[in-house]
């Protein structure tokens, strides 16, 4: 009956005893509230005969409303301790789920792996599924997100630098290319995620997050494919492997950018494991 | 250089944002992974070249054993597959690291057996920690290995653009037979 800590004073992560969820993070002894989840939009379904009435598909992210629906809220886990990494692997439904991890020495972040699909469409509605990060910080409607690993944009909630915008689809309008990280700043406190893989991801409200990691639509949205983005193989819709990094800390002590600089070197330009089979060689053999 | 040339072609049919963004059809994914493969398993030459030559510098009396030596990938860790893993109860994992400072990495490795000991070139056992993989709900085609647990130990201090290899054996091991023969 008691929350799972992982981490140790100086960094750590607090998550539901029972769900799993994530509750609240410590960084650089400063704690604050963050939640995560998974959330679904609806697809669009246009009639694709003019440009504002086009479907959601391949090309174009555009939801049916502006509010994401919860995937389950009946979450299920179970956590495995040990001395080298503690990690909870969490169930939302028979088609998503998550391992949280902690590794315990010199580790300032907590990994997560996601696994989604096949996303059921049997109800005919096409789903585009997101991470989504709830935080306490007073992001004041700005984010950062990189630029295909030049230099960290400031992006600004309905707003463009260059002209007057009138938003019309105030989620799609707000999503930006997340090439490796984005990142919430509250003062002296900064809060990054890092993904495995280019995504899209915005920050609809102040001090959340949220990156999209699977979809599935049933419409073609009209820009040249001519089919809907429906895929399966073996005969069942497609499955979705991949992981987001949680860091952060102080800007002015310089350990947000330090711990993120090593986490991107950590996980961008990983170590390369190659195997040798040596069933006939004894250990003294092959030193 | 012939050899990096697979790679550089994927990497040059890469630049289109349908092998970035995940808009493409699924036979044209399938189609970039298997372009990616080929570079991959051509790269593999190199490295396993490479690797033996940083072996054989060390102790060039014994070049001809050390080059028979084969070093190979396994392009499915992400999904906890690996077949030289299902079929071997002791193996070495050679760890690379391609940065000019010296880094520390948590291997992981799907495994099917009890347990196991990792020891590091001086013959220090290192702590090891066995986790279980989770097992899908819905059982789908895709994964196919006999690997339930990921086997987890600490790579410390890995030289600059150097390697370090981790000798493990494993007891209480099921050897698996034809029903997990990797298929292509």
């Amino acid at each position: 009956g008691r929350d799972v800590i992982l981490g140790n004073t100086k960094f750590n992560a607090v998550l539901d005893w029972e769900t799993g969820s994530l509750k609240s993070m410590v960084l650089d002894r400063t704690k604050f509230s963050v939640s995560q989840d998974f959330y679904y939009y609806k697809g669009y379904i246009g009639d694709n005969k003019e440009f504002v009435n086009r479907s959601s598909g391949a090309y174009i992210f555009r939801p049916n409303g502006s509010e994401a629906l919860s995937v389950s809220s009946t979450k299920k886990s179970s956590t495995y301790k040990g001395d080298l990494v503690d990690e909870t692997h969490i169930k939302w439904s028979d088609w998503l789920s998550q391992v949280v991890r902690y590794y315990k020495e010199d580790t300032y972040h907590v990994e997560m792996e996601w696994l989604a699909g096949p996303i059921p469409v049997d109800d005919n509605v096409g789903k585009e599924i997101i991470s989504r990060f709830k935080s306490d910080l007073l992001s004041d409607g700005l984010f950062y997100t990189d630029s295909n690993g030049r230099e960290m944009l400031e992006r600004k909630r309905n707003f463009r630098p260059t002209w007057s915008v009138n938003i019309k689809e105030p989620v799609s309008a707000n999503y930006y290319p997340v090439t490796s990280r984005i990142t919430l700043r509250d003062g002296d406190k900064e809060f990054s995620i890092l993904t495995d893989r280019a995504q899209g991801g915005t920050s609809l409200n102040n001090g959340e997050v949220e990156l999209m990691v699977h979809r599935r639509l049933l419409h073609d949205d009209a820009f040249g494919v001519s089919e809907a983005l429906n895929e399966t193989a073996f005969g069942h819709g497609l499955v979705a492997i991949g992981k987001h990094w949680l860091t952060g800390g102080n800007i002015s002590s310089g350990t947000a950018a330090q711990r993120t600089r090593s986490l991107q070197q950590q996980v961008l330009l990983s170590p390369w494991l190659f195997f040798t089979p040596a069933d006939n060689i004894s250990f003294t053999e092959w030193v | 250089s012939v050899d990096l040339n697979k790679m550089r072609e994927a990497m040059g049919i890469m630049q289109h944002h349908d092998a970035v963004t995940g808009t493409e059809r699924q036979k044209v994914a399938s189609d970039y992974a298997r372009v990616l493969f080929e570079g991959f398993e051509e790269c593999g030459i190199i490295a396993q070249a490479a690797i033996n030559k940083l072996i054989a510098n060390k102790k060039q009396s014994e070049v001809s054993r050390v080059d028979a030596v084969p070093i190979k990938s396994c392009l499915l860790l992400n999904i906890s597959q690996c077949d030289i893993l299902d079929y071997s109860n002791q193996f070495v994992v050679t760890v690379y690291n391609p940065l000019s400072h010296r880094v520390s990495h948590y291997v992981r490795v799907p495994v099917s057996g009890a347990s196991y000991t990792v020891q590091d070139p001086t013959g220090k056992q290192l702590k090891i920690q066995l986790v279980p993989i989770p097992q899908p709900v819905i059982e789908i085609p895709g994964r196919v290995s006999p690997a339930t647990m990921e086997l987890v130990f600490y790579a410390k201090d890995l030289p600059p653009l150097g390697f370090r290899s981790y000798y493990i054996s494993g007891s209480n091991h099921i050897h698996h037979t034809s029903k997990y023969k990797i298929h292509p």
